[in-house]
């Protein structure tokens, strides 16, 4: 554990926090996108199968459990929770999920899997909780589209989910910092490189996002994206 | 397989 994964994780602990607390506090779920929230429970549901099979730590145990209970209960509130789910506007969040974001990662996941020749040798349990950590990678680092999509919808963004989906995108560019250090300061590190790549894309992702953030905390003033 | 680099990550 070195301090950039650890403020990574912290970034991430505290963006899903932030939307929590908004959605509990305003009882409101305008500007949010549900469909963002089933994609990250559905990365955390294949990622985490080692939870049964492998002990890492206390530590990441209890993290993994946290996040998986911390999504699962926002996609509860957004869906089911009355007066929350009144509030969730379904007509804008259309970005389809299923067939560009879920369907693609598969396939993606699928090629990486066999074309790496990664598992074989390994039993069939191995290989498919293998193919589902790589799913995983892939589908994590384009989960926010569907989020940045409904933000361009409304422009005008509230202070709450500006945070969330700042703490959220610093999550992944801290992890890159730690990969790095972690390359030069662990002999014998396994790289994956599927990982390394996501982890750059995602958070691409945010770029243009950060960019018009930061010039809005400079200014002071509302936050709003260009048409 | 599943031990060292990324994969004891989050």
């Amino acid at each position: 554990m070195n301090v950039f994964r650890l403020c990574g994780d912290m970034s991430h602990v505290f963006s899903i926090v932030v939307l929590l607390l908004r959605l509990r506090v305003a009882k409101n779920a305008s500007g949010i996108s549900l469909r963002t929230h089933e994609l990250f429970l559905l990365v955390f549901l294949t990622r985490y199968t080692d939870l049964f099979t492998t002990y890492y730590s206390l530590y990441n145990s209890c993290m993994k459990i946290a996040y998986i209970l911390s999504t699962a209960s926002i996609v509860y509130m957004i869906r089911l929770s009355d007066p929350i789910c009144t509030t969730y506007d379904k007509a804008q969040d259309t970005f389809r999920h299923w067939a560009f974001a879920v369907g693609p990662c598969a396939v993606l996941a699928t090629l990486t899997h066999f074309i790496s020749g990664e598992g074989s040798g390994y039993s069939l349990f191995v290989n498919i909780q293998e193919l589902l950590w790589t799913f995983s990678i892939y589908l994590e680092s384009i989960a926010i589209l569907p989020q940045l999509i409904l933000l361009q919808r409304y422009r005008e963004v509230e202070n709450l989910t500006g945070n969330y989906i700042f703490f959220m995108g610093s999550y992944r560019a801290l992890y890159i910092l730690n990969w790095i250090y972690r390359t030069y300061y662990e002999p014998g590190y396994r790289h994956h490189y599927v990982a390394y790549f996501c982890g750059v894309l995602q958070t691409l992702l945010y770029a243009d996002f950060f960019y018009y953030y930061m010039q809005s905390k400079r200014r002071g003033g509302r936050f709003s994206l260009p048409t | 397989l599943k031990d060292g680099g990324s994969k004891d990550e989050l």
